[in-house]
Protein backbone atom coordinates (compact mmCIF):
# COMPACT_ATOMS: atom_id res chain seq x y z
CA UNK A 1 0.00 0.00 0.00
CA UNK A 2 1.95 3.25 -1.20
CA UNK A 3 0.19 5.08 1.59
CA UNK A 4 1.97 2.84 4.16
CA UNK A 5 5.55 3.91 2.85
CA UNK A 6 4.75 7.16 2.17
CA UNK A 7 6.39 10.25 4.76
CA UNK A 8 3.58 11.30 6.70
CA UNK A 9 5.71 12.51 9.52
CA UNK A 10 8.41 11.45 12.16
CA UNK A 11 8.67 8.08 12.20
CA UNK A 12 8.19 5.86 15.28
CA UNK A 13 10.65 5.39 17.80
CA UNK A 14 12.47 1.83 17.93
CA UNK A 15 12.16 -0.40 20.64
CA UNK A 16 15.89 0.43 21.58
CA UNK A 17 15.32 4.15 21.28
CA UNK A 18 12.49 3.55 23.95
CA UNK A 19 13.96 1.99 26.31
CA UNK A 20 17.28 4.18 26.44
CA UNK A 21 14.78 6.99 26.56
CA UNK A 22 13.75 4.80 29.65
CA UNK A 23 16.99 4.10 31.06
CA UNK A 24 17.44 7.87 31.00
CA UNK A 25 14.08 8.66 32.38
CA UNK A 26 14.70 6.60 35.87
CA UNK A 27 18.33 6.62 35.90
CA UNK A 28 19.05 2.97 34.86
CA UNK A 29 22.16 1.27 34.03
CA UNK A 30 22.51 -2.72 33.77
CA UNK A 31 25.60 -4.38 34.56
CA UNK A 32 26.26 -6.55 31.70
CA UNK A 33 25.09 -6.51 27.92
CA UNK A 34 23.72 -9.61 29.06
CA UNK A 35 21.47 -8.04 32.09
CA UNK A 36 20.94 -5.03 29.39
CA UNK A 37 19.67 -7.80 26.83
CA UNK A 38 17.57 -9.63 29.42
CA UNK A 39 15.82 -5.86 30.59
CA UNK A 40 15.28 -4.74 27.18
CA UNK A 41 13.18 -7.83 27.19
CA UNK A 42 11.13 -7.91 29.85
CA UNK A 43 10.59 -4.01 29.07
CA UNK A 44 9.43 -5.21 25.73
CA UNK A 45 7.26 -7.72 27.20
CA UNK A 46 5.62 -5.36 29.93
CA UNK A 47 4.57 -2.94 26.80
CA UNK A 48 2.83 -5.34 25.04
CA UNK A 49 0.95 -6.35 28.03
CA UNK A 50 0.32 -2.92 28.83
CA UNK A 51 -0.98 -2.49 25.48
CA UNK A 52 -3.14 -5.62 25.85
CA UNK A 53 -4.66 -4.11 29.27
CA UNK A 54 -5.60 -0.71 27.40
CA UNK A 55 -7.04 -2.48 25.28
CA UNK A 56 -9.21 -5.11 27.67
CA UNK A 57 -9.68 -2.24 30.83
CA UNK A 58 -13.58 -1.77 31.18
CA UNK A 59 -12.84 1.71 32.84
CA UNK A 60 -10.60 4.54 31.65
CA UNK A 61 -7.49 3.70 33.05
CA UNK A 62 -3.99 4.32 31.58
CA UNK A 63 -1.71 1.64 31.37
CA UNK A 64 2.01 2.03 29.74
CA UNK A 65 5.80 2.45 30.56
CA UNK A 66 6.02 3.16 34.35
CA UNK A 67 9.67 3.04 36.79
CA UNK A 68 8.57 -0.57 36.72
CA UNK A 69 8.62 -1.40 33.58
CA UNK A 70 12.19 -3.07 33.31
CA UNK A 71 10.95 -5.67 36.22
CA UNK A 72 9.30 -8.84 35.90
CA UNK A 73 6.15 -9.65 37.33
CA UNK A 74 7.55 -11.66 40.29
CA UNK A 75 10.80 -9.12 40.81
CA UNK A 76 8.01 -6.62 41.14
CA UNK A 77 6.08 -8.51 43.80
CA UNK A 78 8.85 -9.07 45.64
CA UNK A 79 9.99 -6.19 45.67
CA UNK A 80 6.76 -3.82 46.45
CA UNK A 81 4.25 -6.63 47.82
CA UNK A 82 4.12 -7.99 51.17
CA UNK A 83 4.46 -11.16 50.17
CA UNK A 84 3.55 -12.85 52.97
CA UNK A 85 0.09 -14.37 52.94
CA UNK A 86 -1.97 -13.99 56.22
CA UNK A 87 -2.05 -16.85 57.70
CA UNK A 88 -4.72 -15.84 60.32
CA UNK A 89 -6.37 -12.57 61.09
CA UNK A 90 -5.29 -12.02 64.68
CA UNK A 91 -8.16 -12.23 67.20
CA UNK A 92 -8.50 -8.35 67.78
CA UNK A 93 -8.91 -7.39 64.42
CA UNK A 94 -12.66 -7.31 64.97
CA UNK A 95 -15.44 -7.49 62.34
CA UNK A 96 -17.31 -4.05 62.99
CA UNK A 97 -20.05 -2.88 61.17
CA UNK A 98 -20.33 0.84 60.51
CA UNK A 99 -23.72 1.13 62.44
CA UNK A 100 -21.93 -0.81 65.44
CA UNK A 101 -19.62 2.43 65.96
CA UNK A 102 -19.29 3.94 69.07
CA UNK A 103 -20.90 1.19 70.70
CA UNK A 104 -19.06 -0.45 73.90
CA UNK B 1 -23.41 8.18 51.83
CA UNK B 2 -22.48 11.29 50.08
CA UNK B 3 -22.36 10.57 46.10
CA UNK B 4 -18.23 12.34 46.88
CA UNK B 5 -16.29 12.55 49.15
CA UNK B 6 -11.83 13.41 49.27
CA UNK B 7 -9.99 14.21 52.30
CA UNK B 8 -7.64 15.64 50.33
CA UNK B 9 -9.45 18.61 50.01
CA UNK B 10 -9.65 19.07 53.70
CA UNK B 11 -6.33 21.13 54.92
CA UNK B 12 -3.62 18.91 56.66
CA UNK B 13 -5.85 15.96 57.02
CA UNK B 14 -3.65 13.77 54.17
CA UNK B 15 0.17 13.73 54.88
CA UNK B 16 2.34 14.09 51.45
CA UNK B 17 3.15 10.88 49.36
CA UNK B 18 5.91 8.86 51.12
CA UNK B 19 8.26 6.43 48.76
CA UNK B 20 8.73 3.57 50.49
CA UNK B 21 11.83 2.20 48.04
CA UNK B 22 13.02 -0.96 48.16
CA UNK B 23 11.64 -1.61 51.61
CA UNK B 24 8.59 -3.92 51.65
CA UNK B 25 6.51 -1.79 54.25
CA UNK B 26 3.46 -0.62 52.57
CA UNK B 27 1.79 -2.14 55.47
CA UNK B 28 3.68 0.65 57.67
CA UNK B 29 2.92 3.42 55.53
CA UNK B 30 -0.73 2.60 54.85
CA UNK B 31 -0.74 2.70 58.91
CA UNK B 32 1.02 5.65 59.41
CA UNK B 33 -0.95 7.71 56.54
CA UNK B 34 -4.43 6.39 58.41
CA UNK B 35 -2.95 7.80 62.09
CA UNK B 36 -1.92 10.40 60.59
CA UNK B 37 -5.48 11.85 58.94
CA UNK B 38 -7.37 10.58 62.28
CA UNK B 39 -5.21 12.77 64.54
CA UNK B 40 -5.98 15.56 62.52
CA UNK B 41 -9.34 14.78 62.28
CA UNK B 42 -10.12 13.96 65.99
CA UNK B 43 -7.58 16.49 67.58
CA UNK B 44 -7.13 19.21 64.41
CA UNK B 45 -3.34 19.01 65.08
CA UNK B 46 -0.77 17.97 61.92
CA UNK B 47 1.68 15.42 62.92
CA UNK B 48 3.84 12.68 61.07
CA UNK B 49 3.97 9.72 62.85
CA UNK B 50 7.71 7.27 62.52
CA UNK B 51 7.29 4.87 59.78
CA UNK B 52 10.81 3.89 61.05
CA UNK B 53 9.48 2.74 64.67
CA UNK B 54 6.68 0.53 62.95
CA UNK B 55 9.25 -1.41 60.81
CA UNK B 56 11.77 -1.91 64.05
CA UNK B 57 9.42 -2.65 66.50
CA UNK B 58 6.90 -5.07 64.79
CA UNK B 59 6.62 -8.25 66.41
CA UNK B 60 9.47 -9.66 64.10
CA UNK B 61 11.90 -6.58 64.17
CA UNK B 62 12.07 -7.05 59.90
CA UNK B 63 9.93 -5.07 58.70
CA UNK B 64 11.53 -4.31 55.61
CA UNK B 65 10.69 -7.96 54.93
CA UNK B 66 6.78 -7.60 54.31
CA UNK B 67 4.32 -7.16 56.83
CA UNK B 68 0.80 -6.50 57.58
CA UNK B 69 -1.38 -3.30 58.76
CA UNK B 70 -2.57 -4.91 61.83
CA UNK B 71 1.08 -5.62 63.05
CA UNK B 72 1.86 -2.13 62.63
CA UNK B 73 -1.53 -1.25 65.15
CA UNK B 74 -0.53 -3.84 67.53
CA UNK B 75 3.18 -2.22 67.69
CA UNK B 76 1.53 1.24 68.09
CA UNK B 77 -0.64 -0.27 71.22
CA UNK B 78 2.36 -1.92 72.44
CA UNK B 79 4.72 0.91 72.56
CA UNK B 80 1.95 3.60 73.71
CA UNK B 81 1.93 5.15 70.69
CA UNK B 82 4.38 6.22 68.22
CA UNK B 83 7.49 9.20 67.61
CA UNK B 84 7.58 11.83 65.61
CA UNK B 85 8.87 11.37 61.70
CA UNK B 86 11.11 14.38 62.54
CA UNK B 87 12.54 12.66 65.42
CA UNK B 88 12.74 9.19 64.18
CA UNK B 89 12.80 9.46 60.45
CA UNK B 90 12.13 7.02 57.95
CA UNK B 91 15.52 4.94 56.53
CA UNK B 92 14.29 2.27 54.37
CA UNK B 93 15.88 -0.51 56.15
CA UNK B 94 15.63 -1.78 59.41
CA UNK B 95 17.46 0.30 62.06
CA UNK B 96 20.16 -2.25 63.32
CA UNK B 97 19.63 -1.77 66.86
CA UNK B 98 15.93 -2.74 66.86
CA UNK B 99 12.99 -0.79 68.22
CA UNK B 100 14.36 2.59 69.62
CA UNK B 101 10.68 3.53 70.24
CA UNK B 102 11.53 4.60 74.42
CA UNK B 103 13.84 7.06 72.95
CA UNK B 104 11.77 9.24 72.13
CA UNK B 105 8.01 11.32 72.80
CA UNK B 106 5.19 10.15 71.47
CA UNK B 107 3.37 12.59 69.31
CA UNK B 108 0.22 10.59 68.74
CA UNK B 109 -1.93 7.12 69.68
CA UNK B 110 -4.15 4.34 69.11
CA UNK B 111 -7.27 3.39 71.74
CA UNK B 112 -7.85 0.66 68.90
CA UNK B 113 -8.11 -1.04 65.78
CA UNK B 114 -11.11 -2.55 63.55
CA UNK B 115 -11.88 -4.13 60.64
CA UNK B 116 -14.99 -3.01 58.59
CA UNK B 117 -17.74 -5.27 56.68
CA UNK B 118 -16.46 -6.26 53.23
CA UNK B 119 -19.14 -4.34 51.76
CA UNK B 120 -18.34 -1.10 49.58
CA UNK B 121 -21.06 0.90 50.43
CA UNK B 122 -20.44 0.78 54.45
CA UNK B 123 -16.69 1.66 53.41
CA UNK B 124 -17.89 4.86 51.98
CA UNK B 125 -20.69 5.35 54.74
CA UNK B 126 -17.70 5.01 57.33
CA UNK B 127 -14.40 6.79 55.30
CA UNK B 128 -16.93 9.67 54.75
CA UNK B 129 -17.76 9.80 58.38
CA UNK B 130 -14.98 9.16 60.33
CA UNK B 131 -11.90 9.60 58.16
CA UNK B 132 -9.73 7.89 55.96
CA UNK B 133 -8.85 4.11 56.10
CA UNK B 134 -6.41 1.30 54.73
CA UNK B 135 -7.02 -1.64 52.35
CA UNK B 136 -5.38 -3.94 50.94
CA UNK B 137 -5.12 -4.89 47.52
CA UNK B 138 -4.10 -7.06 44.51
CA UNK B 139 -1.82 -5.07 43.15
CA UNK B 140 -0.86 -6.48 39.88
CA UNK B 141 -2.41 -3.91 37.73
CA UNK B 142 -0.11 -0.58 39.54
CA UNK B 143 2.61 -1.82 37.66
CA UNK B 144 1.72 -0.60 34.34
CA UNK B 145 -0.40 1.87 35.75
CA UNK B 146 -0.60 5.66 34.63
CA UNK B 147 -4.13 7.53 35.22
CA UNK B 148 -7.27 7.13 35.18
CA UNK B 149 -9.85 4.30 37.11
CA UNK B 150 -8.68 0.54 36.88
CA UNK B 151 -12.00 -1.39 36.85
CA UNK B 152 -10.54 -4.98 36.86
CA UNK B 153 -12.37 -8.51 37.12
CA UNK B 154 -11.35 -11.04 39.14
CA UNK B 155 -9.74 -12.77 35.53
CA UNK B 156 -7.45 -9.58 35.11
CA UNK B 157 -6.86 -9.19 39.16
CA UNK B 158 -7.27 -11.63 41.62
CA UNK B 159 -9.04 -10.31 44.54
CA UNK B 160 -8.07 -13.38 46.59
CA UNK B 161 -4.72 -12.36 46.24
CA UNK B 162 -4.17 -9.04 47.75
CA UNK B 163 -0.40 -7.95 48.11
CA UNK B 164 -0.23 -3.96 48.60
CA UNK B 165 -1.30 -1.90 51.36
CA UNK B 166 -2.68 1.77 50.63
CA UNK B 167 -5.22 4.41 51.91
CA UNK B 168 -8.36 5.16 50.79
CA UNK B 169 -8.74 8.49 50.81
CA UNK B 170 -11.55 9.31 49.32
CA UNK B 171 -14.60 8.48 46.56
CA UNK B 172 -16.49 9.70 43.01
CA UNK B 173 -17.84 9.24 39.81
CA UNK B 174 -17.53 10.99 37.32
CA UNK B 175 -15.33 11.42 34.06
CA UNK B 176 -12.75 8.97 34.46
CA UNK B 177 -10.44 11.35 33.31
CA UNK B 178 -10.49 14.47 35.41
CA UNK B 179 -8.82 12.94 38.49
CA UNK B 180 -5.12 14.64 39.21
CA UNK B 181 -3.04 14.44 36.05
CA UNK B 182 0.21 12.60 36.19
CA UNK B 183 3.29 14.86 34.56
CA UNK B 184 4.81 12.09 32.55
CA UNK B 185 4.83 11.76 29.05
CA UNK B 186 1.61 9.69 27.32
CA UNK B 187 2.16 6.14 26.62
CA UNK B 188 3.58 4.90 23.57
CA UNK B 189 0.72 3.41 22.16
CA UNK B 190 -1.42 4.85 19.48
CA UNK B 191 -4.78 3.47 20.13
CA UNK B 192 -7.88 5.82 19.58
CA UNK B 193 -8.78 7.78 22.90
CA UNK B 194 -11.84 5.52 24.63
CA UNK B 195 -15.19 7.26 24.95
CA UNK B 196 -15.66 8.91 28.13
CA UNK B 197 -17.70 7.17 30.38
CA UNK B 198 -19.11 8.28 34.14
CA UNK B 199 -17.67 5.64 36.34
CA UNK B 200 -17.76 5.33 40.55
CA UNK B 201 -14.55 5.15 41.68
CA UNK B 202 -12.20 4.88 44.93
CA UNK B 203 -9.50 7.00 45.85
CA UNK B 204 -6.32 5.29 46.96
CA UNK B 205 -3.43 6.97 48.26
CA UNK B 206 -0.06 5.00 47.47
CA UNK B 207 3.43 4.81 48.80
CA UNK B 208 5.73 5.08 45.61
CA UNK B 209 6.25 8.79 45.56
CA UNK B 210 4.48 12.01 44.13
CA UNK B 211 5.80 10.61 40.27
CA UNK B 212 3.96 7.78 40.14
CA UNK B 213 0.56 7.49 38.89
CA UNK B 214 -1.87 10.66 39.67
CA UNK B 215 0.80 12.50 41.48
CA UNK B 216 1.24 9.60 44.09
CA UNK B 217 -2.61 8.69 43.94
CA UNK B 218 -4.44 6.35 41.96
CA UNK B 219 -8.24 5.41 41.39
CA UNK B 220 -10.17 2.05 41.42
CA UNK B 221 -13.49 1.04 40.01
CA UNK B 222 -16.39 1.39 43.06
CA UNK B 223 -18.80 -1.42 43.10
CA UNK B 224 -17.16 -4.26 41.85
CA UNK B 225 -14.58 -5.45 44.61
CA UNK B 226 -11.98 -4.27 42.32
CA UNK B 227 -8.61 -5.86 43.06
CA UNK B 228 -9.59 -7.28 46.34
CA UNK B 229 -10.40 -3.82 48.20
CA UNK B 230 -13.44 -5.25 50.25
CA UNK B 231 -11.01 -7.60 52.05
CA UNK B 232 -9.03 -6.22 54.60
CA UNK B 233 -10.91 -2.74 55.22
CA UNK B 234 -8.64 -1.94 58.67
CA UNK B 235 -8.85 1.06 60.64
CA UNK B 236 -7.20 2.77 63.65
CA UNK B 237 -9.76 4.37 66.42
CA UNK B 238 -9.41 7.63 67.69
CA UNK B 239 -11.46 8.32 70.77
CA UNK B 240 -10.12 12.15 72.12
CA UNK B 241 -11.54 13.07 74.67
CA UNK B 242 -11.56 17.17 74.29
CA UNK B 243 -14.08 16.75 71.87
CA UNK B 244 -14.08 19.58 69.24
CA UNK B 245 -16.06 20.31 65.76
CA UNK B 246 -15.86 17.51 63.87
CA UNK B 247 -14.60 18.31 60.20
CA UNK B 248 -16.46 16.57 57.30
CA UNK B 249 -15.30 14.93 54.58
CA UNK B 250 -15.36 17.32 51.49
CA UNK B 251 -17.11 16.53 48.30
Amino acid sequence: DSLLTKDTGPRPLELTEVFKLFQIKYNRSYTSPAEYAHRLNIFAHNLAQAQKLQEEDLGTAEFGETPFSDLTEEEFGQLYGHQKAPERIPDVVKKAGFEKWGQP
Amino acid sequence: VPSTCDWRKARNIISSIKNQKTCRCCWAIAAADNIESLWHIKTQEFVEVSVQELLDCERCGNGCNGGFVWDAYIAVLNNSGLASEKDYPFKGYPNPHGCLANRYKKVAWIQDFTMLDSDEQAIAGYLAAHGPITVTINMKLLQSYRKGVIKATPTTCDPQHVDHSVLLVGFGKGKGEEGIQSGTVMSQTCKPRKPRRSVPYWILKNSWGAKWGEKGYFRLYRGNNSCGITKYPITARLDHSVKKLPISCPP
